[in-house]
């Protein structure tokens, strides 16, 4: 069972350690603060008090027994980057960190942080997409002669840029998306390069859409 | 072009607004606070000043020309609550609210929120998701005779509950998770209903799993 270690029990901190411990990881969860430690200790194999920019404080709260660490502690960007440096210090090997700012970024990943999360920024960027994608269903709600499509990209697309394969000038189709493993990606530009594997969404009137599944199969 | 407003411009709002304008949209931002104004203006078509818990502001602000309205206001509950109230009573036609607790999320869907969002912790759990299966990746790789593989359900799958198909026990094989749409759900129960379009991903021996692939298509 691999044991992991969550520093900062903040919202981003403690539903991360809950959810690992879901997962069946041995979860050390650590905050400075009693409260945060008393109200999860119960849904994780150990929660332990400690200062966590202190060498000592975290060496003896176990987190040398952990191979991987999520850093969890957001708006005292000093503290986090302090922890990052012990860790890393400590011989820690894959240390992902929760950043508040693009600055606090940079100076873990300075610091030696393998990941960097921006969770108030990816699921701005998410719900920004959603709201995108569920406009243009709207718009084809109220358009019958026009439909979405997924498709695999057509044979021979895969390492070719969309200015390449042209398909807006050649079928008057829009290619509004690509599902890529486990994202939908809608800022697509000419010179993005499409990879083996990849879905197209595609928009178009239904005759247009009929005249592409046939001629590129 | 749609229109669509956003009301708060910390790390969530401003990062949401700047997204929909890149994709398209017509935004109109919006804060209580100058600085965070104009430091967005020249990336949107619209920002304004404005104390959106008063009616009178918040209409003088343009706000009743947007039908979806992003409310990013997440450290101020009574802002947030206030805000979303008004917004409602003025008709806005969907509203998708970020909460910052589980009861400020109870509070704005009592308000008459269409969508609550939880940055913070729904990346907790992408990043626990990743986690876990990044875990399963790296067994594999030190196991030679073990392998995982992406799967169409089989024919006839859709609407049974992984209990009654027994997988496990048929093949030998772990359902480790199940690709839907743009996610992949890695926190599986037995009753749990497939989906027509679902994707199984399944770690087993090399021969139980070409025996999955063979016997079950
Ligand atoms: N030196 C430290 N040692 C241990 N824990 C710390 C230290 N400094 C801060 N913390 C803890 O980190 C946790 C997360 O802090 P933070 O204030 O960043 O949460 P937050 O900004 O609310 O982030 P979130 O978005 O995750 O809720 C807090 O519970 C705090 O007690
Ligand atoms: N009554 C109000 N009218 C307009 N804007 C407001 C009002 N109250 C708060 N805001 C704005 O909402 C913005 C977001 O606030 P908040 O403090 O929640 O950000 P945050 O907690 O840092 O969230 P994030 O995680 O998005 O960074 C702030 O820029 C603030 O000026």
């Amino acid at each position: 069972k691999q044991r992991i270690g969550v520093i900062g029990l903040g919202k981003f901190g403690r539903s991360c350690a809950i959810r690992l411990a879901e997962l069946g990881f041995e979860v050390l969860a650590i905050d400075e603060m009693q409260c945060n430690v008393d109200s999860i200790k119960d849904m994780v194999a150990l929660a332990v008090v400690a200062d966590t920019t202190d060498f000592a404080e975290l060496e003896a709260a176990g987190i040398t027994s952990c191979d991987t660490v999520v850093l969890a502690i957001g708006a005292e960007i000093d503290h986090s980057v302090l922890t990052a440096a012990v860790l890393k210090e400590m011989g820690i090997h894959h240390l992902v960190a929760r950043a508040s700012s693009d600055l606090h970024g940079r100076l873990l990943k300075r610091i030696g942080a393998d990941d960097v999360v921006f969770p108030e920024h990816d699921m701005a960027i998410r719900l920004a997409n959603r709201l995108s994608l569920s406009s243009i269903y709207d718009f084809l709600e109220s358009s019958p002669d026009y439909d979405i499509l997924e498709v695999p990209i057509p044979r021979g697309a895969a390492g070719k840029t969309l200015r390449d394969l042209d398909y807006r000038a050649r079928f008057e189709i829009n290619v509004v998306g690509i599902r890529r493993g486990g994202e939908v990606l809608v800022t697509l530009h000419s010179d993005d390069l499409l990879e083996a594997g990849d879905r197209l969404i595609i928009l178009g009137s239904v005759p247009n859409l009929h005249r592409f599944a046939i001629q590129t199969r």
